[in-house]
C-alpha cells in the first residue's frame, strides 16, 4: 500500500482520461 | 467496519453498512472520478504540458491531483459556517464529521481553504495557480526533471506576472501563493496517510 494514488485507481483513471485524447486526435 | 466516509468527494458521508469493503471503494471511486477527469483535462490545456512525456504527465497527475482538487474545492470548506459541501450538495457541520471521524486533516484543509479563498483571486488567477501546483518538478517519478522544471518556471514566471499586473500594490500575493505550494504538499501527505489507512480499513 506504498502507493496510495494507485490504491484509489487513480492512474488507471488519469490514463484512460489522457489516452481518449489521443483516441480524438486520431479521430 | 466503517460506517463513515468523511470525504467531501464522497457523495455522501453515510456508508450502507451492507455493502462490502470493496463496494463501498468503487462507490466512493465513481463519485470522485468525474472530479479527476477535470484535472487530467484541465492539464491537457496548460500550454506545454502535453509536450512532456506520456510517463512524466501520469506522474504529474498521479501526485498531484488531490492538491489541485483541494484549490479547486476550496470553496466546499466554509470557514464561517464551519461546514463541508459534499458532491451530493449536502452540507455537514464539522462537529457532525468530527463525530465521525475526522482529525486534524479537516482543520488543516480548512485552514487552507480560508487562506486561499481570503486572497480573493481571478479565475484566471486560480488556473494559474493551479497549474503551478500540478507542474513541480521535484514530484516523485519524474523521467525529464529538466523538461518539468522548465514548464513550472514558465508558470510560475507567468503566474508572477498576473499578479503583479492585476494587484501591483499586494505584491505579497505572489509571495502568499507560493507559500501555499508546501502547505498543499503537507495536506497530500496527510491525505495518503488517510487513504493508506482506508484501504487496510475499508
Amino acid at each position: 500500500f506504498a502507493d496510495p494514488a494507485s490504491n484509489l485507481g487513480l492512474e488507471d483513471i488519469i490514463r484512460k482520461a489522457l489516452m481518449g485524447n489521443l483516441d480524438d486526435k486520431q479521430d | 467496519n466503517r460506517m463513515h466516509l468523511v470525504c467531501p468527494m464522497s457523495l455522501t458521508p453515510y456508508v450502507d453498512p451492507c455493502k462490502s469493503g470493496h463496494g463501498i471503494w468503487e462507490e466512493f471511486s465513481m463519485s470522485f472520478t468525474p472530479a479527476v477527469r477535470e484535472v487530467v483535462e484541465f492539464a491537457k490545456r496548460i500550454p506545454g504540458f502535453r509536450d512532456l512525456s506520456q510517463h512524466d504527465q501520469v506522474s504529474l497527475l498521479k501526485a498531484g491531483t488531490f492538491e489541485v482538487l483541494m484549490v479547486r474545492f476550496a470553496s466546499l470548506f466554509d470557514a464561517k459556517e464551519r461546514t463541508v459541501t459534499f458532491l451530493s450538495g449536502k452540507k455537514y457541520s464539522v462537529d457532525t464529521l468530527r463525530s465521525m471521524g475526522a482529525g486534524d486533516l479537516l482543520n488543516s484543509m480548512f485552514e487552507f481553504s480560508e487562506k486561499l479563498i481570503a486572497l480573493q483571486l481571478s479565475e484566471e488567477e486560480m488556473s494559474l495557480f493551479t497549474a503551478v501546483v500540478l507542474v513541480s518538478a521535484d514530484r516523485s517519478g519524474i523521467e525529464n526533471v529538466n523538461s518539468v522544471e522548465a514548464l513550472q518556471e514558465t508558470l510560475i514566471r507567468a503566474l508572477r506576472s498576473l499578479i503583479m499586473k492585476n494587484h501591483p500594490n499586494e505584491t505579497s500575493i505572489f509571495t502568499k501563493l507560493l507559500l501555499k505550494l508546501p502547505d498543499l504538499r503537507s495536506l497530500n501527505n496527510l491525505h495518503s496517510e488517510e487513504l493508506l489507512a482506508f484501504k487496510v480499513h475499508p
